[in-house]
């Protein structure tokens, strides 16, 4: 059951130096979906987990709380880790297109994967 | 063709007509196999298509296609790069052997791939973070994909049964009466000149030229291995000896 992962990730995407308050309200609704996204996933493994379970309802409260409806966006999973509430440097910076430098910015590096398809 | 996974696993597999590699937020990779020989099981990959999807300010919508004899070193509408956007360079096609070998770059996602067309067929090459691999919408409803999954068992060949016949059977010829023959010995003596060590490249390029006997799938694995090197993370993890074979009822395709 990785539901701990799932709330840790909405913690980073919600606080810190620059938290997402009420007047980021889209922005905390894309955070939300994105965690009920990442519970839903986790659903099979954490059946009966008391963890689990609480966010399930912890995430119905603030979503009702913050007026976010259930269909829309969700955050982007490597945009998570970039500050929150500055959409206009992500906009015009090129930081953003550049995966590796804004992974390391603000994460540990990333793990790569190879896949191959060849021969008959 | 031949399979290697996002997890390492290494499979032989039929596959023939269309089949998804890859397909995440970012990113889909279809590959279209045929046979090699007219009836035959064996298929290779004879069209690649890659989506990049629209992504912020990075990227538009890019279409990249490939076919045998024609490896084109731009997308679909012919720009080289992602668009118009003010992050466009940060996908880009290099050509690195006319015809026969293209790179793209996709630096927003830290995702590079490479085509090479090999003989008359592509082979397909990529790096991306696992976190690329992992960004989909909804998990458990997610289709297959070959990258991720592996092939489904019915598509599996049971590649080590084959291999056996094979070296039992020596010298007996393999394929059809039209076909260049290549007994197992100087399918093996081909194979080492090119791959010396004894690994599943080896073995796969040894498959390839008794079912086929085209001398071109030498090089298929050959580059295949080279590509590996450039791309894969852990260079403990280049050389793969034991294939993936979990061929019981019931089993997933691929070990995770």
């Amino acid at each position: 059951c990785r539901i701990l992962k799932c709330t840790s990730d909405f913690w980073a995407a919600t606080s810190g130096p620059h938290h997402l308050g009420a007047e980021e309200a889209p922005e905390y609704c894309i955070a939300l979906r994105a965690y009920a996204h990442c519970t839903r996933r986790t659903a099979r493994t954490c059946r009966g987990d008391l963890a689990y379970h609480s966010a399930v309802h912890g995430i119905e409260d603030l979503m009702n709380n913050h007026n976010c409806s259930k269909d829309g966006p969700t955050s982007q999973p490597r945009l998570r880790t970039l500050p929150a509430g500055d959409s206009q440097e992500r906009s015009d910076s090129p930081e953003i297109c550049h995966y590796e430098k804004s992974f390391h910015k603000h994460s540990a590096p990333p793990n790569y994967t190879h896949c191959g398809l060849f021969g008959d | 063709p031949h399979l290697r996974t996002f997890t390492d696993s290494f499979q032989t597999c039929k596959i023939q007509g269309a089949w998804p590699l890859i397909d995440n937020n970012y990113l889909y990779v279809q590959v279209t196999n045929t046979p090699v020989l007219p009836g035959s099981t064996a298929t290779a990959t004879s069209k690649i298509t890659i989506i990049f999807k629209n992504f912020q300010e990075c990227v538009d919508q890019k279409e990249y296609q490939a076919e045998m004899d024609e490896l084109p070193t731009a997308f679909t509408d012919g720009s080289k790069n992602g668009g118009d956007k003010s992050g466009a360079n940060s996908l880009k096609i290099i050509e690195k052997v006319a015809g026969q070998h293209i790179e793209i770059q996709a630096k927003y996602i830290g995702t590079t791939i490479v085509v090479r067309q090999v003989g008359r067929y592509l082979t397909f090459a990529v790096r991306m973070p696992e976190e690329v691999v992992n960004a989909v919408e909804d998990k458990d409803n997610q289709g297959l994909h070959l990258c991720l999954r592996g092939c489904p068992l019915n598509q599996q060949i049971d590649f080590q049964n084959f291999h056996t016949q094979a070296a039992e059977s020596r010298p007996r010829r393999q394929g059809s009466a039209t076909v260049e023959p290549f007994t197992y010995e100087m399918a093996t003596a081909k194979c080492k000149e090119k791959l010396p060590v004894e690994d599943l490249y080896f073995q796969s390029c040894v498959f390839d030229l008794l079912t086929t006997g085209d001398v071109n799938f030498t090089l298929a694995a050959y580059y295949a291995f080279e590509d590996v090197k450039t791309l894969h993370s852990n260079k403990d993890k280049i050389h793969i000896f034991e294939r993936t074979r979990d061929l019981r009822p019931g089993n997933r395709a691929s070990r995770q």
